[in-house]
């Protein structure tokens, strides 16, 4: 439901700031 | 007129145990985390500096990927704001991510991220940009009702004063009552830092 959503939890999910894929190999 | 030498990178490791003592990390740890710099900052230029191109490389896997937020994550990272990042600013920028990093620190960090515009508050058209470029970037559609509407909700929740603004004391309010909204600003994968680059310890500069 994305209505209910608070803009920040969605912005919190772009690609470009899950930085845990610098650390794959 | 001007002190050129602070826009100067250092090169290398520079000193472990220095870092250590001004970051969560470890001595071993802060070696570690130079394996993953040295394996990042070599994949374009071989010159010991991670520049932004390197950056998307590194977390996209590709440089043609147009990210607002890797834009921004890069920027904050780059304190000496030469375009490039030496060793001690990723490895500084990279101690607010650790598990044990200091929740204030975190809520500085996002804030910072989020203040698109530096004006010490994040108005509603920036977290509209945001909303949008993050849609974008995921292929996600939402019509511009839609967009409004969680706009609002997220206003009426966090911007206690109604003047239009989150400033860093709303910011902090509403982190404090969401946590997960700083679950990006931390990474598990540095608490493991020394097993995932074990080969630290055939450069390591001190004894065990």
């Amino acid at each position: 439901k994305p209505v209910t959503m608070n803009a920040f939890e969605l912005i919190s999910t772009s690609q470009g700031l899950n930085l845990s894929s610098l650390f794959e190999k | 007129c001007c002190d050129f030498d602070l826009y100067k990178e250092s090169r290398g490791l520079g000193d472990p145990e220095i870092l250590a003592r001004e970051t969560v990390f470890s001595v071993s740890e802060v070696e570690a985390l130079y394996e993953l710099f040295k394996k990042i900052s070599s994949a374009v230029i071989d010159d010991g500096l991670i520049n932004k191109e390197e950056f998307q490389l590194a977390l996209f896997k590709t440089n043609k990927k147009e990210s607002l937020f890797a834009d921004r994550v890069f920027d904050l990272f780059d304190t000496k704001h030469n375009g490039i990042l030496g060793f001690e600013e990723f490895a500084r920028a990279l101690s607010v991510f650790h598990p044990n990093a200091p929740v204030d620190d975190k809520i500085e960090f996002s804030f910072q991220l989020y203040d698109l515009k530096h004006q010490g508050f994040i108005e509603r058209q920036e977290v509209k940009q945001m909303v949008v470029a993050t849609l974008a970037e995921s292929g996600m559609n939402l019509s511009d009702d839609v967009i409004e509407s969680i706009i609002d909700k997220t206003f009426e929740e966090a911007d206690t004063k109604h003047d239009g603004k989150i400033d860093k004391e709303k910011w902090r309010i509403l982190v404090l009552r969401h946590p997960s909204l700083l679950k990006n600003v931390t990474l598990q994968y540095l608490k493991d830092i020394t097993t995932t680059f074990p080969s630290f310890v055939f450069h390591s500069q001190v004894a065990d």
